[in-house]
């Protein structure tokens, strides 16, 4: 159907993955649960550094867009940090030892960890 | 986001899900896509949570995030969440955690919790029903044995209407997309309709992987928000995921 919602007879023959809808498979990774928190993503997080900045500069833009004086990242970079102290163990380990692995502000990990709950409404 | 939890005709459970994220955060008009979901897909990682060398769960997530929105222990049970959107959001719970009211969990904690710690189908139901949560939620949890399937629709402090599998009625699959079961869906956003028109048409005896990914394949239960689809068989302890495109012309959401 060319027009909205482009509804389409449901399809056949997608599986195995191919073609224009997929877009990749996906990478397996070992969370050692036996480790301390703090060092748990350490490995994940070194190999996608580039792709967590890349995401946090996207929601960067956007929230600059809202509020172009940059408060609202500031209050991200500022607030945030404080609310990772306040989050249940091993979480609050864990968002730290993320923050320090890829390089990204703890704030904005926080932010990226919140997403969820704030957009409920 | 769309999940299905479906028993095929010898009482063994498939689940599946489209991770849709995304909605008003900076569509791309050149590429007519929205950007975060485009940035959150080479995030997509598919993780084996091990202690004592042993897997404890499997998930798929986003590299950063520490929660879980989709997971499955193997042999137990499976576990996807759906964004439930209200104005009695999350942003409420948030306000009162900074307030220094502490006694509820975080959406993706907790599923994370139940995956780690919960040892049955049972006892992950009960603690999805009754822990207090700082957001509302869908989250719909599928089994090992016949019969093991429902949808769990919280508010932030209490379970309402749970809706199960029911092969007596006829109810061998549940799809759960962004509203509640017993309301119909907004009229432009409905991927309840098409979703369940295919699983109707795939029939009982023939759900699989492959029916399974064919029906998270149909617009509009795929569309630009979608960012990646899981599979899971839990009875063999069996997840995969593939992350997603919707070439035009596709709905934004």
């Amino acid at each position: 159907q060319y027009v909205p919602p482009y509804t389409e007879e449901c399809r056949t023959g997608m599986y195995p993955p191919q073609g224009p809808t997929f877009k990749g498979a996906v990478t397996w990774y070992t969370v050692d649960l036996d480790l301390p928190p703090s060092k748990r993503w350490s490995a994940l997080m070194s190999e996608k550094k580039d792709d967590i900045a890349n995401m946090i500069k996207v929601i960067k833009d956007i929230a600059d867009a809202f509020v172009p004086s940059g408060k609202l990242i500031d209050f991200v970079d500022k607030v945030l940090p404080l609310i990772v102290d306040t989050l249940p163990y091993p979480y609050d380990e864990e968002l730290k030892g993320i923050a320090s692995a890829s390089g990204v502000p703890l704030g904005e990990i926080a932010l990226f960890n919140l997403f969820y709950e704030v957009f409920t409404v | 986001c769309t999940s299905v939890v479906a028993e095929d005709s010898n009482g063994n459970l498939i689940h599946g899900r489209n991770l849709d994220f995304g909605l008003f955060m900076g569509w791309d008009m050149k590429n007519k896509s929205w950007q975060i979901t485009e940035q959150l897909k080479p995030l997509v990682v598919n993780i084996d949570f091990r202690r004592s060398n042993h897997t404890v769960f499997k998930s798929t997530g986003f590299a950063g995030y520490a929660g879980m929105l989709t997971g499955m222990k193997p042999h137990s049970f499976s576990l996807t969440i759906n964004e439930r959107f209200s104005m009695d959001g999350g942003y409420i719970g948030i306000i009162e955690w900074l307030l220094h009211h502490r006694d509820a969990m975080w959406m993706g904690f907790l599923t994370r919790t139940v995956l780690e710690n919960a040892t049955s189908y049972e006892e992950a139901r009960s603690l999805l029903s009754q822990t207090k949560l700082l957001a509302p939620a869908y989250y719909i949890l599928g089994g090992n044995q016949t019969g093991q399937g429902c949808i769990i629709t919280r508010a932030r402090t209490e379970s309402l209407k749970p809706l199960e599998l029911n092969l007596k009625q006829g109810r061998w699959y549940l799809l759960q997309t962004n509203y509640d079961h017993w309301k119909a869906p907004l009229f432009l956003d409905d991927r309840r309709t098409p979703g369940m028109k295919c699983m109707n048409q795939t029939l009982q005896p023939n759900i699989s992987f492959k029916t399974l990914y064919d029906v998270l394949s149909t617009k509009p239960v795929l569309n630009k928000l979608t960012t990646y689809t899981t599979l899971m068989e839990v009875s063999k302890g069996k997840l995969e995921s593939f992350v997603r495109d919707c070439p035009n012309p596709c709905m934004p959401w």
